[in-house]
């Protein structure tokens, strides 16, 4: 989930 | 979390920290756009919804926080601040970016990698942050010489995008299924709009005088 998406950057 | 990533950030931070020191300490917006301000403003409001539903880092809220908590501050000073607001160059500073908002909304509405409401307004703030720069580039051009703080503003702003691709090589190649078309073209036409901008900025550092 948060590992391959860029909904875990800024 | 990877170097280049980390290294975009922080480039990020410094870009509002020197804007801040500027409108804070000297008092002044002088070459500074509202509207690129104001823009930002909105890609942090809707890109960071989800900060208080899902937790990702004490680093990554941290820095949520900061970034929403400065753009609307700068705005802020901007508009209301009686010193700040003297020195704002309301004359030069008239790119219609209300007309930027809605081509984006559309566009996020038509592309985007889920139809829900989060990620619809997340994919509205990518396509918004890789336009917001229009105004400043373009105030940029009518105020011919600008201060180094705006000039470094610009060149760190311009920057941290150029970082994050980087980041998104190198999340390519280490994590199996890591693409994600929208967010690369976003930042990539983003750091794109940078570039006669970056060219004039070294010039600059080589003839050692001030951002023409």
């Amino acid at each position: 989930k948060g590992s391959d998406s860029p909904k875990d950057e800024l | 979390m990877n170097i280049f990533r980390l290294a975009g950030d922080m480039t990020h931070l410094a870009s509002v920290l020197v804007l801040l020191l500027k409108i804070h300490t000297i008092k002044s917006c002088a070459g500074v756009s509202l509207r690129t301000q104001e823009l930002y403003a909105i890609v942090f409001a809707t890109r960071y919804l989800d900060i208080f539903t899902s937790f990702v880092s004490v680093y990554n809220t941290f820095m949520k926080l900061v970034f929403l908590g400065s753009s609307f501050s700068i705005v802020w000073y901007m508009r209301y601040h009686k010193a700040v607001h003297r020195t704002y160059d309301r004359e030069q500073d008239t790119f219609r970016h209300w007309f930027l908002v809605l081509p984006c909304l559309v566009l996020a509405l038509l592309i985007h990698e889920k139809f829900t409401f989060l990620e619809v307004l997340w994919t509205f703030s990518l396509y918004l942050e890789a336009v917001a720069i229009l105004p400043q580039l373009v105030l940029l051009q009518r105020t011919r010489n600008i201060d180094n703080l705006t000039g470094q503003y610009i060149f760190l702003l311009g920057g941290y995008r150029g970082l994050y691709i980087l980041n998104w090589i190198y999340r390519y190649f280490t994590e199996p299924h890591f693409v994600h078309w929208i967010t690369w073209i976003a930042g990539l036409v983003q750091t794109l709009l940078y570039a006669d901008f970056f060219y004039y900025y070294f010039l600059r550092f080589i003839g050692g005088r001030g951002v023409e």
